[in-house]
């Protein structure tokens, strides 16, 4: 957050909602716990929690009170209850997670001098209220539950959670159950996309009901030198804290280091433990055939390994590129395939090879593009609601980090962390929701997510995947707090969705609220069902079109309300593929007053060309001329 | 204790609960097991917890055949294995 706050210009304090209102959101974040004691977390100049506040300080070992900042602490642990447990953060993901979102500035934050700068959340005033739901074995369905059953009455505003898991029917998955309820309460449910990418159907979250996010870059690059005593210098990628003492070190590889003999288990090039002699690393930089996913990941990687047997360093060779950081326990760098071929042949080509490795510096580059491992939609659950919806900086992000951590990459304890996730994404995300919920404390958690999908920039991106990637783009919560137009979507119009989906009335029936007799009186043939490709007042437009034919055609209907000041007229714009034609009905709406609604149909159609590769991207935008550009991508998708 | 061991955590869940419903809600959810179970003391032994506060629904340590009768019951919509999600 030292600087991806900013890389969405969102610059401290210029952008600041007063403080008294702000402080008066409250963001409910179901993770890993806190770490109280983070400077994060600071409840200097804050009041008591606001009269709305319904919820609880449990304290425990390690979290022994909350402040007017973190307002309550709640854990759930209902398999295997402990008397030890806490809401304290042993992890240090919660304590990330939430200091990103609303905790409070904090200047000359870094992570061993590296990214330095003012870490802060996006909603520095707002209150917080943790709901640990994940323990060292995972995160259970039945504690997530629990929290959202909770979290809502206790009067939260926001709820982040940056956990998935399998994909399934909506009234099977935890998180879709639990956003749904808390939707019917006013409100929004922020989740992460996943990490599965960048393989297509690896998105998860995919309920419409929440904002499902994808992690991007910021302008922010990590580079970790390397030299050989060739003279040659080459770049990596990590978070190497440590200046080296010498001029040069002794370089040699794994193979080199090898003390297997025929027969033993272990390939000694990959640097697996058990392969090499201490006798022939110590003091050495090494170089690695192997990428750090092999080796386990870094805190039991080469790195590890090569520091048990008293090495200088570790050079890694990645077998696929990666945009992730990564923190070493020793000098370390993880260098492209063609670096690494190069630096095996220098090993080869001298009898006294030398490296040293330089500590990680920061510089610039183009941003933002989507993470590699962030995950793409399509989906299979609702196959006509585009996921993830929006995207936000989940890369290499500096946040806070907690000192009860246990399993602890880094040689000393720190108060930060850098690190990367579609879970990093996502509390950007929530905050920049809270921050529209602030200023519109009566807008319906669809109009908030309206407001921030319309709004955002859309990515200028070679990949293929284009909107499966990062939806309507990249957050811009200074944009979405006047967003001229919004779809919004009623509970009624979910429920009509779910008939649509095929979801049985009776099951629809006990979702709605009152007595047990009124809850059962639903019947999908009574509702009018949603019209178009869809059937949703979805503020992106998506189909998944039948395999067969290239000739496709679909129709979307929406509804949009004015939320601007005073009368208005829009006139829409849009984008699409050479051969392709998209039509809207009307082209010009004009409002009268704010709060009124209009209606309008978007028909596609055209030839899916073979270069598209199944994906046909389009975009509709409503234009004000006077600042408001109401943004909706279209995207059909041809699967094989 | 076999049987015990073959039992798994299960979320039973039945919708929206209504304002001040979870005063009765762990009643409500005894009163519903033990009908499927046949057994009142068993029925207090394997449920685990009970939301009631927005969520109507509890979990519960079933049996394979307990899982299908209650999927049947007309106030449930869906009855679920407990399972582990990760951290993104």
């Amino acid at each position: 957050t030292t600087r991806s706050w900013d890389f969405l210009g969102f610059v401290e304090s210029k952008y600041r909602r007063s403080e008294a209102i702000e402080s008066n959101i409250i963001v409910g974040v179901l993770d890993t716990g806190i770490y109280i004691d983070s400077p994060s977390f600071d409840d200097k100049g804050f009041g008591p929690p606001p009269a709305k506040w319904k919820g609880k300080c449990v304290t425990g070992n390690n979290l022994t009170r909350c402040n007017n900042k973190v307002i309550g602490a709640r854990y759930y642990h209902l398999k295997r209850p402990n008397y030890n447990d806490t809401a304290a953060d042993y992890d240090g993901h919660g304590t990330h997670i939430t200091s990103t979102i609303a905790g409070v500035a904090v200047s000359n934050a870094n992570l061993f001098g590296i990214a330095n700068g003012t870490a802060r959340g996006g909603v520095p005033s707002a209150r917080i209220a943790t709901y640990k739901v994940c323990w060292e074995e995972g995160c259970s369905d039945m504690d997530m539950l629990a929290a959202f059953d909770e979290a809502i009455s206790d009067g939260v505003d926001m709820i982040s959670i940056s956990i998935g898991g399998a994909s399934l029917p909506f009234f099977e998955d935890p998180i879709a159950i639990g956003s749904f309820h808390a939707m019917k309460r006013g409100i929004l449910t922020t989740c992460s996309a996943g990490n599965n990418g960048p393989g297509l159907y690896t998105v998860s979250n995919l309920a419409p009901w929440v904002m499902t996010v994808a992690a991007n870059s910021v302008d922010r690059k990590f580079e970790t030198v390397v030299k050989l005593g060739n003279g040659d210098t080459t770049t990596g990628i990590s978070v190497n804290g440590f200046n080296p003492k010498k001029k040069m070190y002794p370089l040699t590889s794994g193979f080199l280091a090898s003390n297997v003999t025929a027969g033993d288990y272990g390939e000694p090039s990959a640097c697996e433990p058990g392969t090499m002699g201490e006798d022939k690393v110590m003091g050495k930089v090494v170089y690695c055939e192997v990428g750090r996913e092999e080796a386990g990941g870094s805190s039991e990687g080469q790195d590890h390994i090569i520091r048990s047997l008293k090495g200088a360093g570790v050079i890694v060779q990645l077998l696929e590129p990666t945009d992730m950081a990564t923190s070493t326990l020793i000098p370390g760098s993880y260098v492209l395939y063609e670096v690494g071929t190069k630096i095996s042949d220098y090993i080869n080509s001298t009898k006294n090879p030398q490296a040293v490795i330089f500590k990680t510096r920061t510089t610039k580059m183009l941003a933002p593009s989507i993470a590699s491992f962030s995950a793409r939609g399509p989906q299979r659950i609702s196959p006509n609601i585009l996921k993830p919806d929006i995207s936000a900086p989940g890369l290499n992000i500096l946040a806070a980090y907690s000192k009860l951590a246990t399993v602890t990459v880094y040689a000393e304890d720190t108060l930060f962390s850098i690190m990367s996730g579609t879970s990093m994404a996502c509390p950007h995300a929530a905050a920049a929701a809270a921050y529209v919920k602030s200023f519109h404390p009566d807008w319906s958690p669809a109009a908030i997510k309206s407001a921030l999908m319309t709004t955002a920039t859309p990515m200028r991106t070679k990949d293929i995947e284009a909107e499966l990637s990062y939806g309507s783009g990249q957050i811009n919560p200074r944009r979405a707090i006047h967003p001229g137009l919004v779809y919004d979507i009623t509970e009624s119009s979910y429920l009509s969705f779910l008939c649509k989906e095929g979801y049985n009335s009776t099951s629809i029936g006990l979702l709605l609220g009152g007595s047990n007799e009124t809850k059962k009186e639903y019947r999908c043939v009574d509702h009018k069902q949603g019209l178009g490709s869809d059937g949703l007042n979805y503020p992106s437009m998506h189909k998944q079109v039948g395999s067969k034919g290239t000739n496709v055609s679909e129709t979307f209907y929406r509804t949009v309300r004015s939320v601007g000041y005073g009368p208005s007229t829009y006139v829409a714009r849009v984008w699409a593929p050479k051969g392709v034609r998209v039509e809207v009905e009307p082209r010009v709406m004009s409002f009268v007053k704010p709060g009124e609604e209009k209606h309008f149909k978007v028909v596609i159609d055209g030839v899916m060309e073979e270069a598209m590769r199944g994906i046909l991207s389009a975009s509709v935008e409503w234009d004000d001329s006077r600042g408001h550009l109401v943004r909706s991508p279209i995207l059909l998708f041809q699967a094989g | 204790q076999d049987e015990f061991d073959k039992r798994e955590p299960y979320i039973v869940y039945m919708g929206d609960a209504a304002e001040k419903y979870h005063v009765e809600a762990s009643e409500n959810h005894h009163n519903l097991l033990s009908k499927v179970i046949g057994d009142e003391s068993k029925a207090r032994e394997v449920r685990m917890y009970s939301y009631g506060k927005n969520i109507d629904g509890f979990v519960a340590r079933l049996l394979p055949n307990e899982v299908e009768m209650l999927s049947r019951e007309e106030e449930v919509v869906s009855v679920f294995k407990n399972t582990q999600r990760q951290l993104h």
